[in-house]
């Protein structure tokens, strides 16, 4: 495996200054941030790239007001489930599904804005043992669920008001599917890492299975965050938040691997490591857009890697008032937004 | 990376795949 052959580089001092503060969202009504996003929101005739926020409770909408100042537009009151993620839909507008369960993903639903009643309104998407789920294009989710015999892994197509009768079962792997990503600029491939560390290629428009791979790495659990196909190879960006220091492979956050679909054969391209001083056990979670990774340590710092590069670009120490707790791309890579646990939502211009 | 690591690559590998695999 070539990346394990690679040492790692890193800025000797990767610095906050390549984040740039931009604005702070505090919400003084939430005592529990679990997640933060960004959506496109419609209102008067204009459409701006809006803020989600969610607490175990509740979720919020923020517009953007002049002078990088934001507003609570809308508050959705959720039941006695508490919110477990914000599931965005990438090119989509004035809606946003999230994620509800306790352990376990138990419900989706949908939260969008009804011209009809002029009112914002929540429907209910899908129910089960859900163990991944991803907003893809085109106004699509797709799930894997398990019930104690099968696995079932969907895609649901969505309407403006909730979920639609076009949807597509995909074949199910024996094992179990922890992520997805789409396949960048094929609307029809999506790919999945499961749970004994296979990739698999699914065809969303027949709902075939095309193939597994084995991603060839010691430790358990991968999760794949992007896919992309270039010059007959398929490359997946990979986190391990299991993976422990080795001599070999150093600190491994993100890795790059290219993957020939026909052969089932792969090689490490890239690998990014911990900047130094962050050994042990490495970081809590992660996202990652174009070539940008960021993720939150378990020092409770935030740290940007350059995929590309395999540099950690800017480490966010933790501030003040505490530890960073989520971190998540914009909708592009330029800004970084990152939340505290008592519900402050800081943006970063990259 | 080159073809003697990876194999034979090919540029329609999606359509390939699917002409292979099980409906």
């Amino acid at each position: 495996d070539v990346a394990e052959q690679l040492t790692p580089v890193l800025l000797s001092d990767p610095r906050e200054e390549s984040l740039q503060l931009v604005s702070k969202l505090k919400d003084s009504s939430s005592s529990c941030a679990v997640d933060v996003s960004t959506v496109w929101w419609e209102a008067a005739g204009s459409r701006e790239l809006s803020v989600v926020t969610a607490c175990e409770s509740s979720v919020s909408l923020w517009k953007p007001l002049a002078s990088d100042c934001w507003a609570k537009v809308y508050t959705w009151q959720l039941g006695e489930i508490p919110v477990i993620q914000i599931v965005a839909l990438p090119d989509a507008c004035n809606l946003v599904c999230i994620a509800l369960g306790d352990l376990e993903i138990g419900e989706i639903r949908l939260l969008f804005y009804s011209s009809e009643n002029d009112s914002f309104k929540q429907s209910l998407v899908k129910t089960g043992n859900i163990k991944a789920v991803l907003g893809l294009k085109d106004r699509r989710l797709v799930s894997s669920s398990r019930t104690v015999q099968e696995q079932q892994v969907e895609v649901l197509s969505l309407s403006e008001t909730g979920r639609s009768k076009d949807g597509q079962t995909l074949m199910a792997p024996e094992e179990t599917v922890l992520a997805f990503a789409e396949v960048e600029d094929m609307r029809d491939a999506l790919v999945g890492t499961t749970v004994v560390n296979s990739i698999v290629i699914w065809n969303v428009k027949t709902g075939q299975l095309l193939k597994k791979m084995h991603v060839g790495y010691p430790y358990p659990a991968s999760i794949c965050h992007r896919a992309y196909a270039d010059s007959g190879l398929l490359f997946v960006v990979l986190s391990h938040p299991h993976a422990k220091e080795s001599e070999s492979c150093g600190n491994p956050a993100f890795r790059v691997i290219a993957f020939n679909p026909k052969t089932a054969r792969s090689t490490g391209v890239m690998f990014s490591s911990l900047p130094p001083g962050h050994s042990g056990r490495q970081y809590l979670e992660g996202d990652v857009k174009d070539t940008s990774a960021a993720a939150v340590l378990t020092s409770g710092a935030i740290a940007v890697w350059d995929l590309q590069l395999g540099h950690c670009t800017a480490l966010l120490p933790p501030g003040p008032d505490g530890s960073w707790a989520l971190t998540r791309w914009a909708t592009s890579s330029a800004c970084l937004l990152a939340g505290q646990r008592d519900g402050t939502v800081c943006l970063y211009r990259y | 990376c080159s073809e003697s690591d990876l194999g034979p690559i090919s540029l329609n590998w999606f359509e390939e795949l699917s002409a292979e695999a099980p409906p």
